[in-house]
């Protein structure tokens, strides 16, 4: 048995959202400790890396570890039917064939109770392990939400440079080129708008333009982003949960 | 031009 209410239902929303023009499908693994995704896009060059800890919830129980195949286009259109501010429960008995959803309005004596089939997915996963960072950036994530779409228009690819007090993103394109440069600033008044770089090798790596606008979807679920990067690897874009993380690997592009 | 790699080139299968 299954049972995780989180104290908003848009904590769920955001997640999934973040997710869902990613990938259509993939398996909820659910253990004592919380809830855990991996799934990769069809193309294999983005991986989704989601772990939702039990401390997210407001109340959560899990007796036996359970896999829960979900379809997210549909996930998305019933959660979609609750107010953000909602209590959103979910629930699944072991060897369920379906998740039960409920929503509990805080104001009014209002529950709404759903089901959404589950599927049976086979995936193979991905051993990301730990890597090693040559460079670590962390900036507002709106702040690199626009980079990425200011890029976009110029080409499909983005080239991050990082040295050891800046941050280059740049686009060459057949309209033209684009520079933005960002460097480390600590603002004490307002910490969420602050820029930490920290580098153990200058970096020189290019991704997929439309990849990026598939990242920062997320850019709801936290006001910060953390970018790891290193040689010739793919890159790590992670946004924090309450407690867990949403976080993408990337691959690169590479020179032919 | 540049050329997408896939993370299947830098991650083994579990």
């Amino acid at each position: 048995m299954l049972e995780g209410k989180f104290e908003e239902a848009s904590l769920l929303k955001k997640i999934v959202e973040a997710m869902k023009d990613c990938v259509s499908s993939c398996n909820f693994n659910c253990t004592e400790n919380g809830i855990s995704v991996q799934a990769v896009d069809n193309s294999r060059v983005l991986l989704i890396s989601l772990l939702i800890e039990k401390d997210t919830f407001e109340e959560y129980r899990c007796d036996r570890n359970i896999t829960l195949g979900v379809g997210l286009g549909s996930l998305s259109k019933i959660i979609g039917n609750g107010a953000n501010s909602d209590y959103l429960t979910i629930s699944a008995d072991d060897d369920a064939d379906k998740l039960n959803i409920i929503f509990e309005d805080k104001v009014k004596d209002k529950i709404s109770e759903y089901n959404l089939k589950l599927l049976d997915i086979d995936a193979d996963l991905l051993d990301v392990g730990p890597m090693d960072t040559d460079a670590t950036i962390t900036l507002p994530s709106a702040d690199f939400a626009k980079i990425c779409k200011d890029m976009k228009v110029l080409s499909e690819s983005l080239q991050i440079i990082v040295t050891k007090d800046s941050a280059l993103f740049q686009s060459v394109g057949d309209i033209g080129t684009g520079n933005i440069v960002i460097r480390p600033k600590t603002d004490i008044d307002h910490p969420e708008e602050s820029v930490t770089i920290s580098l153990d090798k200058p970096i020189d790596l290019s991704f997929g333009s439309k990849y990026l606008s598939d990242i920062i979807k997320a850019t709801s679920l936290s006001q910060k982003v953390t970018i790891k990067l290193t040689d010739q690897s793919p890159g790590v874009f992670e946004y924090k949960l309450p407690s867990g993380y949403l976080r993408f690997y990337l691959a690169p592009k590479f020179d032919e | 031009k540049k050329k997408q790699t896939t993370l299947g080139e830098f991650f083994p299968t579990e």
